[in-house]
């Protein structure tokens, strides 16, 4: 956990490192191809477009960080499903144009609810 | 108190919508709380506008000098809460529609509100409380950390380890005794919280998150407002 909470604390996490092995090439395309494979299927059904190659190979570099960030989230999330969503192109900083809460600090004058009976 | 509940069973709650790329989570979590209250109040399920909290509420947190609700650059339910009791309530979205920008100017018609606040309240980190509260005065605003919403596609949400800084604003509308996780074979007793990123998103809009240990801070900015019966005009 301490490996995969470090993702949080922006470092490369310090995961076990693959066995090096001589289909470990074949891994790589396989992952390489992989991604693209679902940028495809993620364009279509966002409809995504972008307007230079450019751009559409930064965004697969993001995408493809993006899926390592999925996989880390379903580790830490088990009992919930994480994988591609509409955001899935989005860097965490971009993510964060969808957010939009100011810190709290509790206004003084905010009325305390009264508290509620709970039983019966 | 019920051991499941949900406010959408009762009409309470309108369609999903989507913020888009604006950081407006507040105007929907207050927007979704007001309408609901308003539904309580007189029966009527209307949509409210979130655009007019963007454009015309600036309402500043007493505590917190320059802590002003500014439209695409954040705000704060409570506050828009004072903004709402103070401006006399809140158009319909029909009249006043969501465009997604802040650039606009303020086009707020006092003779056109819909929903009006009585008052609002804060709820503590109790989750019995929240779930009392939910009950009886209906869906509430809350906050949230969003870390895990970015890749969440549905199930139970229930990290080990997630921050408690809260960066998005949602609506609690129910809470159900336990839902079956599959990879973990357990059953996760939840909040269900209706999210502003659209109905692609998630479970049709939706986010369930485990109760128990105020997971993401869900539990830790939580207010409740109640609606004037008024029909809107």
């Amino acid at each position: 956990l301490s490996a995969v909470a470090s993702d949080f604390i922006g470092e490369e996490d310090p995961l076990i490192r693959q066995v090096v092995s001589d289909d470990a090439a074949d891994d790589t395309d396989d992952h390489l191809l992989n991604a693209e494979h679902h940028f495809t299927l993620f364009k279509s059904k966002f409809g995504k477009t972008y307007a230079t190659q450019e751009e559409h190979d930064y965004r697969l570099g993001v995408f493809k960080t993006n899926l390592r960030r999925a996989k880390r989230h379903q580790l830490l999330d088990p009992t919930a499903e994480h994988g591609v969503t509409k955001f899935s192109d989005l860097t965490p900083s971009e993510f964060g144009q969808y957010l939009g809460l100011k810190k709290l600090k509790l206004p003084a004058d905010a009325q305390k609810a009264p508290i509620l009976p709970t039983n019966d | 108190l019920p051991t499941d509940f949900d406010w959408r069973d009762h009409g309470a709650v309108t369609e999903v919508k989507d913020q888009g790329s604006c950081g407006s989570c507040w105007s929907f979590s207050t927007a979704g709380a007001l309408e609901g209250a308003h539904y309580l109040a007189t029966g009527e399920l209307v949509s409210l506008s979130e655009q007019q909290l963007v454009d015309c509420d600036h309402e500043c947190d007493p505590q917190e000098y320059g802590a002003c609700d500014s439209g695409c650059n954040g705000g704060l339910m409570t506050t828009a809460f004072e903004y709402t009791l103070k401006a006399g309530g809140l158009q319909r979205e029909v009249d006043y529609p969501y465009t997604g920008t802040d650039r606009g100017t303020c086009k707020f018609d006092k003779t056109k509100i819909a929903a009006s606040v009585s008052n609002f309240s804060v709820i503590g980190v109790d989750e019995d409380q929240i779930a009392a509260n939910l009950v009886k005065h209906g869906p509430l605003a809350i906050g949230i950390n969003a870390i895990f919403m970015q890749t969440y596609m549905k199930g139970v949400s229930c990290p080990y380890i997630c921050g408690k800084n809260l960066d998005h604003g949602v609506v609690l509308v129910g809470y159900g005794a336990a839902g079956y996780a599959p990879i973990r074979f357990k059953d996760k007793p939840f909040w269900i919280i209706k999210n502003s990123w659209g109905a692609n998103w998630g479970e049709e809009g939706y986010y369930r998150i485990c109760r128990g240990r105020n997971v993401c801070g869900v539990d830790s900015m939580v207010s409740s407002v109640a609606a004037l019966n008024i029909k809107s005009q």
